[in-house]
């Protein structure tokens, strides 16, 4: 892969202040592989509802857990379900969003009432 | 289209009339104060189109159903922003009320003359948070304004069928609304993403 030409490192350079545009070098990971910043990812996966365990120490390897939130996040946003962090998905995981979860839990602080 | 745990919704009585207000210290400084709550008020007319539920602005920010503010970083509600890009905003679930943008945004009302490559469309937040606001939850349905992701540069302002749906729901149908081919779904895409 030629990065200069990919797509997805335009992007990146693009929206060069982007919290997530870091994820880039994630792209074509799968389960089994290490590599610094994976930690991040899950971060990002549980703040949006994907890794609901809080406070847990996470590593930079992609184990099942993550392969879990992927399968997830790619079954919930319409996109194709590989389990890998392939273009399409990384595409979507760096784009601006919402700070609301996607999945809903009753825990989360953001879902309560005032009551 | 989704709901909060629980399906929370604003239980005030038929009519419903929520009333909104701006924060008097946490707005931007860059867009003209009217040009914002003509936004707002777009925003807000999209839902009230279908749904039976008004919305009036008031300039008590303390007694407003719906509070609206820019805030950057830190601002007390255990959900820090995170500068340029990254989150745009978010709102609580019902009755809360709470609407928070990320103020370090370059938010736009006209992308002719915000010329940043990472401005974002005001109003297409505006919409899909006033969805929160509302009781809906994000959606799976690309073409949704509750879709929770939004490309710098791009509108997504119009409400589609999953988004009445969902709120028709919660709050039964506006007598006066009508179906129109905007409310449908971009098929081409969504089959794309299906393939």
């Amino acid at each position: 892969r030629i990065l200069q030409q990919d797509p997805l490192t335009e992007l990146a350079a693009d929206i060069q202040n982007n919290t997530w545009h870091a994820f880039v070098k994630l792209i074509d990971a799968g389960k089994g592989s290490q590599v610094t910043g994976m930690s991040e990812l899950k971060k990002y996966f549980q703040r949006f509802g994907y890794m609901p365990i809080p406070d847990q120490n996470f590593t930079d390897f992609f184990d099942e857990d993550l392969e879990s939130a992927v399968l997830n996040y790619q079954k919930n946003l319409g996109l194709p379900v590989t389990g890998k962090l392939d273009d399409e998905t990384m595409n979507e995981i760096m784009l601006p969003r919402c700070g609301m979860s996607d999945l809903v839990h009753d825990h989360s602080s953001l879902h309560t009432t005032k009551n | 289209y989704a709901y909060f745990y629980g399906r929370p919704r604003w239980m005030k009585t038929s009519p419903m009339t929520l009333s909104y207000a701006f924060s008097p210290n946490s707005m931007i400084d860059y867009i003209d104060a009217s040009e914002i709550r003509s936004v707002f008020q777009r925003a807000f007319a999209r839902w009230s189109s279908a749904i039976p539920v008004n919305f009036t602005e008031t300039e008590d920010y303390f007694t407003a159903d719906i509070k609206i503010g820019f805030y950057s970083g830190d601002h007390g509600d255990g959900e820090p922003f995170d500068g340029v890009l990254g989150v745009l905003a978010h709102a609580f679930s019902p009755e809360n009320g709470r609407f928070h943008l990320d103020a370090a945004e370059a938010w736009s009302v006209d992308f002719d003359e915000e010329g940043s490559k990472v401005a974002v469309d005001l109003e297409s937040v505006a919409t899909h948070e006033i969805g929160h606001v509302l009781g809906l939850a994000h959606s799976s349905v690309k073409d949704a304004v509750m879709y929770p992701s939004l490309s710098p540069r791009t509108k997504k302002r119009d409400l589609k069928l999953d988004d009445v749906e969902g709120v028709q729901a919660l709050y039964g149908s506006n007598p006066n609304f009508k179906y129109t081919s905007s409310l449908e779904h971009d098929t081409s895409s969504s089959n794309r993403r299906r393939t």
